[in-house]
């Protein structure tokens, strides 16, 4: 563990929450894709089905029960208990233009040709490309509340600061995973244009609407 | 190619 991988996982954390005290808080869901937080729910489930067949250490195993926990309330929130909420008009990606290729490369690049690795191989695909949906929804409607855009920050802050994790991890232990590394500068890379709003606008205490 | 025993990361 490094202070970069620590970092990137509580800012993880901290934008999984926030997204859901917001909804929880708010009793509304509007302008929140329910489209990538299924992806998500589906990365989270994918990856960590290991919970059931190894052990790493308790820190590991209770963010993962965390990530799963409050991604599938989340899901509840939007789709069952807030429906009424929910802008289905504006959340209409495709996610099976998302999901079918991503199964399809998963199956074409992993590291090994096993169940769990080609589930674990999906989720890292997946994960990169979850959030379109909820950046077509924002370009959609134009605009986003203030705190979705906090969300958006920390869930983007999360994997660039894994990027420097894997770079101190080769530097120091010489381990490297060509996988996450490549889906996670695909992930950060879709973040870019949002970061630069959010730096110019939303820190500059404007809304975030679009066109910028 | 490269077998990783167990994902350490979340």
């Amino acid at each position: 563990m490094n202070i970069f991988r620590l970092t990137g996982d509580l800012s993880h954390l901290a934008a999984i929450i926030i997204l859901l005290l917001k909804i929880w808080k708010s009793r509304s869901c509007a302008g929140i894709s329910g489209k990538s937080q299924v992806l998500f729910a589906l990365v989270f489930t994918t990856r960590y089905l290991d919970l059931l067949t190894s052990f790493i250490s308790l820190y590991n195993t209770t963010m993962k029960v965390i990530y799963i926990g409050c991604s599938y309330a989340t899901v509840y929130l939007i789709y069952m208990k807030l429906k009424a909420t929910y802008d289905g008009n504006h959340d209409t990606f495709r996610v099976e233009f998302l999901i079918v290729p991503v199964g399809g490369l998963a199956f074409l690049v992993n590291h090994d040709f096993s169940p769990l690795e080609i589930l674990w191989t999906f989720s890292i695909y997946l994960e990169s490309v979850a959030i379109l949906p909820q950046l077509f929804m924002i370009s959609k409607t134009g605009e986003a509340e203030t705190i979705t855009t906090h969300y958006l920050f920390f869930l983007g802050l999360y994997r660039a600061l894994y990027l420097i994790n894997w770079i101190w991890r080769f530097y120091f232990e010489g381990f490297f995973d060509m996988i996450a590394i490549v889906a996670g500068v695909v992930q950060t890379i879709l973040y870019c244009d949002f970061f630069y709003l959010y730096v110019t606008k939303v820190l500059k205490g404007k809304k975030l609407s679009l066109p910028a | 190619s490269q077998e990783l025993l167990h994902h350490d990361e979340l």
